[in-house]
């Protein structure tokens, strides 16, 4: 039996769309320590990991560890039916083939439920080493949205070199280059809107901007992004889920032949 | 150009 009930259903609705264009079908993970998933996109080149710890919820009950698959173009839809300041729950029986989105409205006069079909879905975890990374960058999430999106318009792939200068994000197309510096800036207003590097090791790596910019839909869940990075591994691109938990992206690196 | 790296040759199946 799986009960689990969460007030700011904004959030689970925030999180599918997050994910939906970068992974088809997932397995959740239920435990007592929360909902979970791990996936990689159809041709492995990026992994998401999603974390809702259980107290987040106002009540979750998981009786034991399962895993439920689920189509993520048809949980989003169903969850598109939550106004946005719905509580949802989400409940399945034991061995039952469905899931049920449970939807409230804040003064409880209107309740709808939605039953989905559950799919068996085969899935392998992948081990993610936990590394300290050379470099980190704190920025505000709508200015990685923002330079991703004017970057891809110039080109496909992005170089982001971290020194102590700051953090460049280079690319190239038919009709030039681009190159947007980012310095620390963290005498702001609000914490927010700072810009945070933080380098052990100066670092050059090169991504596909396609699947960046598949991660800035992430963008409504968090006003920061972190940018985590280290020579030959995959950048972790995170962003914060209040204090529940995360969405989580690595990306391989585009590797010189 | 570059070759797009996979993700399962950095992280290992569990």
């Amino acid at each position: 039996m799986l009960e689990l009930r969460l007030v700011q259903g904004s959030l689970l609705k925030k999180v599918l769309e997050a994910i939906k264009d970068l992974v088809n079908e997932a397995n959740f993970d239920c435990s007592s320590t929360g909902f979970s998933l791990q996936a990689m996109d159809s041709s492995h080149v990026a992994l998401v990991a999603l974390m809702l710890r259980s107290e987040g919820f106002e009540h979750y009950r998981c009786d034991r560890t399962i895993s439920i698959g689920m189509n993520l173009t048809n949980m989003a839809k169903m969850l598109k039916c939550a106004g946005n300041d719905d509580i949802i729950t989400i409940k399945a029986d034991d061995g039952s083939d469905t899931v049920t989105f449970m939807f409230e409205s804040p003064s409880q006069d209107k309740i709808s439920d939605f039953e989905m079909k559950l799919m068996e879905i085969d899935s392998e975890h992948l081990g993610i080493p936990d590394t300290e990374y050379q470099s980190s960058i704190k920025m505000p999430s709508q200015e990685f949205l923002r330079i991703c999106k004017d970057l891809s318009s110039i080109g496909d792939t992005v170089m982001i070199s971290v020194t102590k200068d700051g953090v460049k994000f280079t690319t190239s197309g038919d009709i030039g280059t681009a190159n947007i510096v980012c310095r620390q800036n963290t005498s702001v207003d609000e914490p927010e809107n700072a810009t945070e590097i933080k380098m052990q090791e100066p670092v050059s790596l090169t991504f596909a901007l396609r699947y960046l910019n598949s991660f800035t839909k992430a963008t409504p869940l968090a006003n920061i992004v972190t940018l985590s990075m280290s020579a030959d591994l995959p950048i972790v691109v995170e962003y914060k889920i209040g204090d529940m938990g995360y969405v989580r992206y690595y990306l391989a690196p585009k590797i010189e032949e | 150009g570059p070759q797009q790296g996979s993700i399962t040759s950095f992280f290992k199946k569990k």
